[in-house]
């Protein structure tokens, strides 16, 4: 579903070049669910943006469900993203002078298939996935760190993506509501067959997926698969 | 050392109250290193909030240094924040305009005692302690989540504080490097005598601290020491 081949990425800094991912390959299978660990400052972020069509690799290739990513005119990758893929922010990126529900709604108003009634009714339903039913109303100042990630995530769950990119969807969350949305997510993979790429930093929650794949200074060094798969 | 009696803290949303602590008392000690655990909008950022003068509950009395802080006159309160308290927030809170090392100089600029020289030295060897000597150059937007993190804590410690508030010191960074900011802030605390007080998600962060508080809710559930202590 998702194929990244020879991807290389540097960031320009005048006239320093900091080079992010040195050469990653990867095949990510339709209903895979997988998880990308690392040491702070290793590619993550900068891969799953690429792997989420949201920035471009300086060379290499990046193919979605067979199409060219990189070469695709513009319209056409937003809708793609809009349509196919959910992306849970590290760092959140709510609106903050929207509400937590107008913020899940906003992927749906873009999109343009529900009407306002079922936009409202499915909102409240994915903020209730995440156990925040009742901060609807709350804007993101008024909401607690873990409560704007999950905030984040029921965004990213919004178009009913079939591919869903978190970077980092239990960083602020404690164990009890971390294990909580992780079996959301799992069931999303395992019912619905969602395909499921997600950063974490903590081994209980890498071991969720069906393989884990270990980043270090740009260039991917290992691949763990679930003994259990 | 600091002293927090019977807090109560709302937070007023038109006619709704939303109650975030609901009757806290807790002493902590000069040299202690307290953790704070808690489940996702239990009330800890609250808590931290107005442990470290930067909130004020509706309810109780805070003194920090036998002073009562809530009383206290703004000036008298911001010097006290400056010269005393390092807090590491949530959100990190970076200047987007200004390098790493310009953040953490900042709040040496604020109060002033150091030459531009020292500030810049001092600047670069706190960012080198948590692994950014070749960051010093990069705006927020040009650093990675745990970077972003490593840069807050770095600045926290700028004016050398006797009290570090950590509002989630570790919770962008994978273990290694998590390992080793928190060996950082335990040298500060065992060789400098700081008091620290920091909220973490993660059970083996956790147990650095001399004991931790467990917060449910608004009110203080448990208090867990250390076995060794
Ligand atoms: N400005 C505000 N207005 C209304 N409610 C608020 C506001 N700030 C926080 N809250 C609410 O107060 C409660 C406590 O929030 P707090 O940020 O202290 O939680 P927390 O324990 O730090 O959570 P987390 O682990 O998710 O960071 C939460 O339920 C939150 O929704
Ligand atoms: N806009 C930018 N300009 C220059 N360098 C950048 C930029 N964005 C990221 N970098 C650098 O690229 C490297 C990879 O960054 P990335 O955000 O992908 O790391 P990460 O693995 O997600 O880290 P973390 O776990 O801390 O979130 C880092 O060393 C970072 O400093
Ligand atoms: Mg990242
Ligand atoms: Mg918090």
């Amino acid at each position: 579903l998702i194929r990244i081949e020879n991807i290389h990425k540097s960031y320009l800094m005048g006239k320093e070049a900091v080079p992010a991912l040195r050469g990653v390959s990867l095949a990510i299978e339709r209903g895979d669910m997988v998880c990308l660990m690392g040491p702070s400052g290793s590619g993550k972020t900068t891969l799953l943006n690429i792997v989420g069509g949201l920035d471009e690799p300086g060379r290499g290739h990046v193919t979605i469900d067979e199409e060219d990513v990189v070469s695709m005119g513009e319209e056409k990758l937003a809708r793609l993203r809009l349509e196919k893929i959910g992306f849970v922010f590290q760092t959140f990126n709510l609106l903050n002078n929207f509400t937590a529900e107008e913020n899940v709604e906003a992927p749906m108003v873009l999109l343009g298939a529900l009407s306002k009634r079922d936009r409202k009714a499915r909102a409240k339903e994915l903020l209730a996935l995440v156990g925040l039913a009742d901060r609807a109303e709350h804007f993101p100042s008024e909401l607690s760190g873990g409560q704007q990630q999950r905030v984040a995530i029921a965004r990213a769950l919004a178009n009913d993506p079939a591919i869903v990119i978190g970077d980092e969807m239990t960083g602020d969350l404690d164990s009890k509501t971390g294990f909580e949305v992780m079996d959301v997510v799992r069931t999303l993979n395992q019912e619905q067959g969602k395909t499921v790429v997600y950063v974490t930093h903590d081994p209980r929650m890498a071991a969720y997926a069906d393989y884990t794949i270990h980043l270090l200074d740009g260039v991917i060094v290992a691949r763990d698969e679930d003994p259990q798969r």
